[in-house]
């Protein structure tokens, strides 16, 4: 799976997902990545793109959930996704990417992995595979 | 506040030993060269919308991840990608499931999203929506790289439905893990199906790494 999220000079935000799915997936099968709210949501709060494992990232509605933590319970985009990934979706299910339309990134990420990387106006930027991966600068 | 960008490849059990030094390197820089191109259009003051589609359109190109060129089989050996759109500002969506012929289908999802006044079309609705709107499509072998045949071949063996988050770096031929859907608590190992179907015969999900 790939996706990336983005916020513009606008403080628009906007996310995209794409995927192959599983490796010998039942033909028919869909996953989170094409269904809003699950794999993909954006709204003017924020932007999130998920992967994992499917099923599961479906059953816990994981992008819409960041962004309805941002809405009504007022969280920063950080403390959002890491109640999403840490407290909602099973440990090793997989993770996401978001940015908040003030220009905060988050790669949050429950598995052994997560290919990512990020880059802000300001200069900040990581590119990373595991946890302790954080090339050119901190882990946002 | 400014413009940000974030992007990602696929998430799993992705352990530093499954994946070589130059693996690791090829991934890496892709994401660099795509974070790259992100940020540029960006920083020219492109939508949000423009660049999460410019980016994943790259990843989709790239045969490393699992989405596009290099997205995994089915049972069958078939191709079925899917991919979804949303624009924040709006909060218009767009989705698409079960293309196996659009190069792109993230700019297929979006076609649906400004094309059309629905969110979702899959199969042979998305298909001949591609045919209509003139996306670029391909032969189904174009989508198919040797190592997800290798992959789905192992995997059919070992009667696993396998959860691909990422790219062919971690494959089989790189000695790395592959990460398992589980969904009925049994491992690989005391697994009770031969032929790695139930009895309604369901590919069944084992939790238990591929190898």
């Amino acid at each position: 799976t790939v996706g990336c999220v983005a916020v513009d000079i606008n403080g628009h935000c906007a996310a995209a997902t794409s995927t192959g799915g599983l490796v010998n997936k039942m033909v028919g099968r869909i996953g989170d990545t094409p269904l809003i709210g699950a794999g993909t949501y954006a709204n003017e709060f924020c932007a999130v793109s998920t992967t994992g494992k499917g099923e599961e990232i479906i059953r816990c509605l994981c992008a819409k959930e960041v962004a309805s933590l941002m809405e009504y319970k007022y969280l920063p985009l950080k403390e959002a996704t890491d109640t999403v990934i840490w407290k909602k979706l099973g440990e090793g299910n997989g993770g996401l990417i978001a940015v908040s339309s003030t220009g905060e990134v988050a790669m949050t990420f429950n598995t052994l992995g997560m290919f990512r990387a990020c880059a802000t106006e300001d200069g900040h930027r990581q590119i990373g595979i595991w946890k302790d991966a954080c090339y050119d600068d901190d882990c946002p | 506040m400014g413009w940000a960008l974030a992007l990602h490849g696929g998430a799993g059990r992705i352990s530093k030993s499954s994946i070589s030094p130059a693996a690791r390197e090829a991934s890496e820089t892709v994401l660099q060269e795509f974070l790259d191109a992100g940020c540029a259009a960006l920083s020219e003051g492109k939508s949000a919308l423009d660049v999460v589609e410019l980016v994943v359109r790259l990843l989709e190109n790239c045969p490393l991840f699992n989405a596009g060129v290099g997205a995994v089989l089915t049972q069958r050996g078939t191709v079925e990608m899917e991919a979804s759109i949303m624009d924040g500002a709006t909060r218009k969506s767009g989705a698409v499931s079960g293309v196996s012929t659009v190069v792109n289908p993230i700019s297929l999802a979006r076609l649906v999203m400004e094309k059309t006044p629905h969110v979702y079309l899959a199969f042979e609705g998305a298909e001949a929506f591609a045919k209509d709107q003139g996306v670029e499509t391909r032969d189904e072998s174009y989508f198919i790289t040797p190592g997800n045949k290798e992959r789905l071949a192992k995997a059919l063996e070992a009667g696993l439905v396998l959860l691909d988050h990422s790219v062919s770096t971690d494959g089989p031929e790189h000695g790395g893990s592959r990460e398992v859907l589980q969904a009925d608590g049994h491992s690989g190992r005391d697994y009770p199906y031969a032929n790695g179907h139930a009895a309604n015969g369901h590919p069944i999900a084992a939790g238990a790494e591929f190898e």
